[in-house]
């Protein structure tokens, strides 16, 4: 009756760029605004 | 076949789940995430170096395959996902979903794709959010019959490696403590609830009166509405770095809890949980750049940080989330 898939816990992509210096480019081009205009604009319709 | 999944963010997934799909079955490493809905996994038609680094599927090698030959496209919140759409048997844990649609991936949305470890994404968000005309996995399962209660659970483990789990159909009760305190789902896209108010030292800094929180597994931060971000970030010192914000690591230490209540029950969470800690850096996700304009959302995002606290129970069953401390 219960079906338990176990997890792991990864290395996220933002640690990974945090490694490869590359996480301050990424932030830049890729704000969390955008997220939330689409949601705005989502919720709206 | 187009779906929108603005909250979906890839930097910070960090929980995955090992799935297969066709016959034989081919492995995945998939994202669980709750808040999109949708199934994809990169394709042999996928080209690139981030696919390259990645499981592909097959669908040649699969006999139980069945190509739709239609486009899909799934726009997350900062990139898009396209492919088209196909029908074969997936393999999670035990179950065995017959004829499930997913998007065969033959673009990888970026190439920062290369630094993600996982290969796809299931979604476990309501139908209302899938790409028009598909079931989503967890609603096959149910349909099929293969699980006793509509219902499925996360608790998350903050070890590297071990502990986590995904419970689907039951929910073992010996993962949390207390009660479950239950919650009804505001919107049914999300798995979106009613939030009474954030308060650090018995003061509400945020969300005064009511606001929305998406309980959100599959995504690793507490994002706060940009609106939101201010008094908090002036109660802690933190500092503007990029779309985020920095934070002296010793902060940790003397930080109050931030404490979220929901439907009249507190859930404080430690600095040592909403601070993340790498190198020197850490602190919760915000966009200033949207701060002033006059139409904002008011929506929280409780990921990971907050699940590992909270055992979650997400009950399509009753449109409700229960959580309780892990």
């Amino acid at each position: 009756c219960l079906v338990k898939i176990p997890l792991m816990k990864i290395k996220s992509i933002r640690e990974n760029l945090w490694e490869n210096d590359m996480l301050k480019d990424y932030l830049e081009k890729y704000p969390y605004s955008l997220a939330y205009k689409l949601l705005d604009r989502y919720q709206d319709q | 076949g187009i779906s929108l999944e603005p909250m979906r963010n890839y930097l910070d997934l960090a929980y995955i789940g090992i799935i297969s799909i066709g016959t034989p079955p081919q492995e995945f490493k998939v994202i669980l995430d709750t808040g999109s809905t949708d199934l994809w996994v990169p394709s042999i038609y996928c080209v690139g170096q981030a696919c390259a680094d990645h499981n592909v599927f097959n669908p040649l090698l699969s006999s139980t395959f069945r190509g739709s030959g239609r486009p899909i496209s799934i726009a997350y919140g900062t990139r898009q996902m396209s492919g088209f759409l196909g029908y074969d048997t997936v393999k999670i844990g035990d179950l065995v979903d017959v004829g499930q649609g997913f998007g065969l991936n033959v673009k990888e949305p970026g190439k920062f794709m290369k630094y993600a470890v996982f290969d796809g994404i299931l979604g476990l968000g309501y139908p209302s959010l899938s790409v028009e005309g598909t079931t989503p996995v967890f609603d096959n399962l149910w349909n099929q019959g293969l699980l006793s209660q509509n219902l499925f659970a996360f608790c998350l483990s903050s070890k590297e490696e071990k502990g986590s789990v995904l419970m689907l159909g039951r929910v073992d009760p010996s993962y949390y403590t207390r009660n479950l305190n239950w919650v009804p789902v505001s919107k049914l896209l999300y798995w979106q609830i009613a939030m009474d108010s954030v308060a650090m030292n018995g003061k509400v800094v945020a969300c005064d009166g009511n606001c929305q929180a998406i309980v959100h597994a599959g995504t690793s931060l507490l994002i706060d509405p940009p609106n939101s971000i201010r008094g908090i970030r002036k109660k802690i010192n933190a500092q503007h770095f990029g779309s985020e914000h920095i934070i002296e690591c010793d902060a940790i230490h003397t930080l109050p809890d931030l404490v979220f209540t929901i439907n009249g029950v507190n859930y404080p969470v430690p600095a040592s949980a909403y601070i993340q800690q790498a190198a020197l850096r850490g602190c919760w996700s915000s966009s200033e750049e949207y701060v002033n304009k006059s139409h904002s959302t008011n929506t929280w995002v409780l990921g990971d940080v907050f699940l590992r606290l909270y055992f979650s129970v997400f009950d399509r069953a009753n449109d409700r989330t229960g959580l309780a401390p892990a």
